[in-house]
């Protein structure tokens, strides 16, 4: 389902004079319901991986074929309506919006995939029951704990019912009976046909995985 | 060196009508020197706890004294000289300053502390060379990975050489092997007499504090 080919990422800053190839030619195909993880050390590129697979950044050069078409020539509402149905994306650093509640946040990404008023708070409400913060629903993100946000982003990536999970470190702030919890949850969706690719620190996450991919200086090292 | 006594904190948040007690009463006394962790489930209080202990925030009721002085007796500019010169703080959401580099994020805090230029610099980049980002003291926070920016983090926490060192989930961000050439820093800093606390999920990190306190609910369930 998805698949690059030489993939090259070079970040930029003008003025700063800041040059780093973050990604050195990454050749990489994942089949439709595979469950993989990408490991390795802090600055490798996983991050950058997972953001051009989720199609929220794009190659300095080589492509990127995802259910086998070429993104680099899809359109912006095309991207934007696989972004919104298809790829649910947890982030390194949350990503939640600072000014609505918990049940707000959950609820917007139904607001734009057109869903009506109550099975937007229904289907929002039964993921926040899902990551054990029914009540903290009416809270902001600043008004959580470090885990309760991560968690939210958990439940956020997962409420349009994506094909594909993008999980950036999804329990680095769990305590590890909550990140058992949550990892029975991508169990599951993965066993409903659904492609799981997880980034962890954590050798016991990765285990959970049926395919583990480590990076080392933006090459892929190994892959088994 | 620090002594909580029936420590009770209460969010609450007026219009919202939120009110959550984070922690219930905890009594706990650290000595000069001691090597602790605080560890327990996500939403437990430990943030909270450590918050208190770093003087950024104040309990609704109860004591707490820090070198055997009621800090809610402090006034503002002794309790900033307090934050500025004997405490270091690792934030579990980083903190920080988005428009500075890396090498200004860690020279800020000398330079308030009355550094002269030359040496808020080589202090500044000693530190950034011992958690290993020479070649990134140049960039913004955005421009970092997840665990560097961790890093950068824990670099800033250091470079006011404090008497006190509390880390809220210093290695939540790190492959295992960058973790523990920070928690190798950790030990350091104790043997050299200095006092830490760490919050960690992480067992592997928690053994290798002397001490052990672990929360629950806002109280303390084990200490030893
Ligand atoms: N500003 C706030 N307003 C309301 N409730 C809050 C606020 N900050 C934290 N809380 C609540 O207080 C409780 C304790 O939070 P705290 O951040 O101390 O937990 P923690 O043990 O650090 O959790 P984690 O391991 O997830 O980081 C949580 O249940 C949280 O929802
Ligand atoms: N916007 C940017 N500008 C410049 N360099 C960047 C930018 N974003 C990331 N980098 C650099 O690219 C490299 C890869 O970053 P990436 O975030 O993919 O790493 P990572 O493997 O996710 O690391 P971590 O495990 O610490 O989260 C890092 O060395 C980082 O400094
Ligand atoms: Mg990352
Ligand atoms: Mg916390």
């Amino acid at each position: 389902v998805v698949r690059l080919d030489n993939v090259v990422k070079i970040y930029r800053t003008p003025g700063a004079g800041v040059e780093v190839c973050a990604l050195r030619g990454l050749t990489l195909s994942i089949q439709r319901g595979e469950y993989a993880a990408i490991v390795g050390p802090s600055g490798s590129g996983k991050s950058t991986l997972l953001n051009i697979l989720g199609c929220l950044d794009r190659p300095t050069s080589g492509t990127y074929w995802l259910d086998d078409r070429d993104v680099s020539r899809l359109d912006d509402d095309e991207l934007s309506d696989i972004r919104g149905r298809r790829i649910g994306f947890v982030f390194q650093s949350f990503n939640l919006i600072p000014t609505q509640t918990v049940l707000e946040n959950l609820e917007t990404p139904l607001f734009y995939q057109g869903r009506p008023p109550r099975e937007r708070r229904a289907q929002a409400l039964a993921l926040i029951e899902k990551v054990g913060l029914t009540d903290r629903h009416h809270h902001r993100p600043h008004e959580l704990s470090g885990g309760q946000q991560q968690r939210v982003a958990i439940a956020r990536a997962l409420v349009n019912d994506p094909a594909i999970l993008l999980a950036d470190e999804p329990t680095g702030n769990l305590d590890s009976k909550t990140g058992v919890l949550i990892l029975e949850q991508l169990d599951e969706l993965n066993a409903q046909g659904r492609t799981v690719i997880i980034v962890s620190h954590d050798i016991n996450v990765a285990k959970r995985c049926r395919r583990i991919i480590e990076l080392r200086d933006g090459q892929i090292y190994s892959d088994g």
